[in-house]
């Protein structure tokens, strides 16, 4: 038997609508620890990792190790049901072919609840190796966000090049090139609005706009993401979700020919 | 110009 309730249903619809755009289905590992998906996107590009404690959850049991491969839209038409301030509760039977979403209103008003199909997806587990990161940046999500935007009207790439005095990120393109330079800010006592770089090395590496457009979705998780960046090794893209867990996105770099 | 790198490789199978 599995049983999961959260709080509130608007922030896994939150979760669905990060990870949809790169994904179409994906098989939701549910474990005592909480609830994990790992997976691709179809070119092998990118890579999404969730990661959903038990311990925040309002209700969590599971009996045994269950993996629910779930179509992505057809979860989104299942949340699009939910009120912003239901709660859901997601169960399944082991073994099940079927899981069950119900959406409770705050006052018990109203309940609903939807079955889905489960699919069998043949999906690998990928091991992520430890990495000593040249820089790690952190910034408001949303000066995230509107950087990858502004910058992705001008090109198909974006440079992400950090050093001791700051971040800069820029493009080029037909029409010109432009450039969005941070510098690290002293705003401690706010560290969610402030810009903080740990630079072991200076590093300068190329991403699709794309992608990183992609990843910006999740902007509504979190205040502050985290970049991780280093020769030779896929950027990270960081986003905590406040008492629940992390989601993660790693990225490959493009490369001169 | 550049191309676009795949993860293949980045990480190990487990």
């Amino acid at each position: 038997m599995f049983e999961a309730r959260l709080a509130s249903s608007a922030t896994f619809k939150k979760v669905l609508d990060a990870i949809k755009d790169l994904l179409n289905e994906a098989s939701f590992d549910c474990s005592d620890a909480g609830i994990q998906l790992q997976a691709m996107d179809n070119s092998h590009v990118s890579l999404v990792s969730l990661n959903l404690k038990s311990d925040g959850f309002e209700k969590y049991r599971c009996d045994r190790n269950l993996t629910m491969g779930m179509n992505l839209a057809s979860l989104s038409k299942v949340f699009r049901c939910s009120g912003s301030d239901d709660t859901v509760t997601i169960k399944a039977q082991d073994d099940a072919d079927t899981v069950t979403f119900m959406f409770e209103a705050k006052k018990q008003e109203k309940i609903s609840d939807y079955e889905m199909k489960l699919m069998n997806l043949d999906q690998e587990h990928l091991g992520i190796p430890e990495t000593e990161f040249s820089c790690i940046i952190k910034l408001p999500s949303g000066e995230f966000a509107r950087i990858v935007r502004d910058l992705s009207q001008f090109g198909e790439s974006i440079v992400i090049s950090c050093t001791k005095e700051g971040v800069k990120f820029s493009t080029q393109g037909d029409i010109g090139t432009g450039n969005v330079k941070l510098a690290q800010t002293n705003n401690f006592d706010k560290e969610d609005q402030s810009v903080i770089i740990d630079m072991q090395e200076p590093v300068s590496l190329t991403f699709s706009c794309e992608y990183l457009n992609s990843f910006t979705k999740a902007t509504p998780l979190s205040n502050q993401v985290t970049l991780s960046l280093c020769d030779n090794v896929p950027l990270v893209v960081e986003y905590q979700i406040p008492d629940l867990g992390h989601l993660k996105y790693y990225l490959a770099p493009k490369i001169e020919e | 110009t550049s191309t676009q790198a795949r993860l293949d490789g980045f990480f190990t199978v487990l």
